[in-house]
């Protein structure tokens, strides 16, 4: 485990090795649960961090649902050793994981992200069939069942955001949807993307604000202001629709829609020169100030139980 | 594995909604194979867009015609993945060693 450099990309074959050492170093803490197979049959995992007990009140994190965003697997991989490397000592992640339980996918979509190694850099979406069509792939973070094939969203298959023939039809987005359904007790969905240094929280589907919009905006404010803190990486604070643009079919949309009220997506640091190409000397700087955003909201979400 | 060679990403931004809507337009257009790293939404947010060397004079022309600043973001594609893939078979290898 001490030999893995974190600022490095990995292939998927490591990422998943790197993980059995995690939970080796840390059988207490961390265990690998596998929430199903991708469609080309791979194994998806996520790292369940918790202290005890059953279905505690818990965070959801995704990270590397569009398969050519390196930095956010990248990232989340740098996190999950903080996060168990930190409890014990950081009295914040000793008391969050004393309350609550966390949940992170590394490699949401890892077909894509196998692809994107083996085939095609540029890749984004899964890797399905799409029925009479030569254009494989579905953009997941389209295929959600909020306001699905909505503005924002293609019907074409060989477009890069086509949304699917119908809602949860990617196993990639119902593995995760199943296991949040069926745990019934998730009070934080974060999913974390690159690039644009934005915090948004729902809609993207529509334009129009949710009920919580006073407070995940003051809360997204204060997740940035600390993230900031590090280096000084500007952010933008704002709901999909209002700091983007339209997209339905998106995963914090579902997560808002079904009660997770503290729904939340990262864009992850680019300055302006890379893209979705940000160099491995960036990945940890880049981590780690998202670490700190992340874990304000973590925080909050543990301090205001509902 | 494919490959990139002297594909640009032109970041452009759009000075007003006359903008937006022609980049909407580029982005509907099929024909010169765009792919969209950050779409045109408001003047707030520069538009990435990444131009396969065949359609780079056609794309340039076309921004330059309507008035639209954009500056080359990264000028050769493939040599910054070829830079990022050293690194990940470096990286491995050390890893085994």
């Amino acid at each position: 485990a001490r030999s893995f450099n974190f600022g490095a990309y990995h292939t998927l074959d490591t990422i998943y090795s790197w993980m059995d050492t995690l939970v080796a170093a840390h059988p207490n803490l961390v265990s690998k649960v596998q929430i199903g197979t991708s469609y080309e049959n791979r194994p998806m995992y996520a790292l369940k961090f918790s202290t005890g007990g059953n279905k505690r009140p818990a965070i959801w994190i995704d990270a590397g649902i569009h398969a050519r965003e390196w930095v956010s697997t990248a990232s989340a991989v740098w996190m999950a050793d903080k996060m168990a490397t930190d409890y014990g000592v950081d009295p914040s992640v000793t008391s969050l994981l004393g309350q609550m339980d966390v949940y992170l996918s590394i490699v949401t979509n890892p077909d894509g992200y196998v692809y994107t190694h083996t085939s095609d850099r540029m890749w984004r979406k899964t890797r399905s069939v799409n029925t009479g069509s030569v254009c494989r792939g579905v953009d997941p973070n389209r295929n959600w069942d909020a306001g699905f094939g909505g503005p924002g969203a293609s019907k074409n298959p060989c477009s890069d955001s086509y949304h699917g023939p119908h809602a949860h039809s990617e196993i990639e987005v119902k593995n995760v949807v199943d296991l949040v359904q069926s745990h019934g007790n998730f009070k934080a969905f974060i999913s974390v993307h690159a690039y644009s240094q934005l915090l948004m929280y729902p809609y993207g589907y529509s334009c129009t604000s949710v009920p919580h919009q006073a407070e995940l905006d003051s809360v997204g404010r204060s997740a940035v202001q600390a993230l900031s803190s590090l280096y000084g990486t500007s952010y933008k604070v704002g709901s999909i629709c209002k700091i983007i643009y339209q997209a339905s079919g998106g995963s914090i949309d579902w997560s808002y829609d079904i009660g997770i009220k503290y729904s939340f997506a990262f864009e992850l640091r680019d300055t302006g020169r890379y893209g979705f190409l940000l160099p491995a000397n960036q990945i940890i700087p880049t981590a780690s100030e998202t670490w700190l955003g992340l874990k304000h909201i973590m925080e909050y979400v543990r301090d205001h139980p509902y | 594995h494919k490959l990139f060679i002297g594909d640009q990403v032109l970041r452009i931004n759009a000075e007003s909604e006359e903008h937006i809507q022609l980049l909407k337009e580029l982005e509907d257009d099929e024909g010169w194979e765009l792919d969209f790293w950050t779409h045109p939404a408001s003047t707030d947010l520069p538009v990435d867009i990444h131009v396969p060397f065949a359609s780079l004079h056609a794309v340039k022309n076309f921004l330059q015609a309507h008035k639209i600043p954009f500056h080359v973001m990264i000028n050769n594609l493939q040599e910054l993945l070829d830079e990022e893939q050293e690194g990940v078979e470096l990286n491995a290898m050390q890893e085994r060693n």
